[in-house]
């Protein structure tokens, strides 16, 4: 079962997630260790790639108009640069005495917390990217709203102008993001609500054709032909409010699975 | 995006250090 809710998280995070894992695990079968052989140049590496990292971050907080993101990603930042503190001073330590225990501590806390900073920067970023995705389908569900008051040929033709281009964008961002996906169930549930919203859609505006029709023709069966339309906008409205539930699911816990 | 390829740096960075640190280790086992 993977850990990482998306691929691109997955293919960052994983490698290491692994290589700490094994670092803790040879740490204690070795116990009191080899001697560690001079570790500044990686430490110094690392601290150059958090430089860097802080430096994106902060350029992404400042030009990021979501309160979210800027509200939580200062504290993924703060996260790593104090892991990267902690492996200077590992290092440091370990030129003093390789054989150092605590330093041995300091070595795999400042990893898994480079490992954990990183993590949690990710889902912050990942979680913006939702929240876009969710905008575009509330603008398709804005929308849809209006569907019950349109009652001329004029008024569909610009409700259509204005909910193509949404539906649209909505559609090709779910299916993207459904792509993204390491857990087939959520992948597979996003897939198949944005396969029954794009077979909806065209019922749905031949749906509102009809009710205008039989409202101009002064013809029978008007009521029923409002309550097929605001059946069809209130399914479609059903199935984007599915998508936007499982977009913002991250973990399998929170879907009821394992 | 910059911050998906600063964060992966970290990572290989992070990587190459925890191995260099592993294989003293692996030696004694």
């Amino acid at each position: 079962m993977p850990v990482f809710h998306t691929k691109i998280i997955e293919s960052i995070l994983e490698p290491v997630a692994q290589q700490v894992s094994r670092l803790v695990i040879l740490h204690e079968e070795a116990e009191d260790g080899n001697a560690m052989p001079d570790l500044a140049r990686p430490v110094q590496a690392v601290s150059l790639a958090v430089n860097n990292l802080v430096k994106v971050g902060h350029e992404t907080i400042e030009s990021s108009e979501d309160q979210v993101l800027r509200h939580d990603m200062p504290g993924a930042l703060h996260r790593v640069e104090t892991a990267a503190t902690l492996l200077q001073q590992a290092s440091d330590m370990l030129r003093a005495d390789p054989y150092s225990g605590p330093a041995r501590k300091k070595l795999i806390e400042g990893s898994r917390g480079i490992l954990q900073g990183t993590s949690a920067l990710l889902l912050c970023f990942d979680e913006s990217e939702v929240r876009k995705i969710v905008k575009e389908c509330k603008k398709v569900l804005d929308y849809l709203g209006v569907a019950e008051v349109i009652d001329t040929m004029e008024d569909l033709v610009q409700f259509l102008r204005d909910i193509s281009p949404a539906l649209s964008r909505a559609a090709r961002e779910v299916a993207a993001r459904a792509s993204e996906l390491t857990h087939p169930p959520h992948a597979e549930t996003l897939n198949r609500c944005l396969e029954s919203v794009k077979q909806l859609a065209p019922v749905l505006i031949c749906s509102m054709k009809i009710y205008i029709h039989i409202l101009t023709e002064g013809g029978k069966g008007m009521e029923e032909a409002a309550e097929n339309r605001n059946y069809l906008a209130q399914r479609m409205a059903d199935e984007i409010h599915e998508i936007i539930r499982v977009l913002q699911l991250t973990s399998y816990v929170e879907d009821g699975g394992e | 995006e910059m911050i998906l390829e600063a964060a992966k740096s970290i990572i290989t960075a992070t990587s190459a250090l925890v191995r260099a640190a592993s294989a003293a280790q692996r030696e004694l086992i």
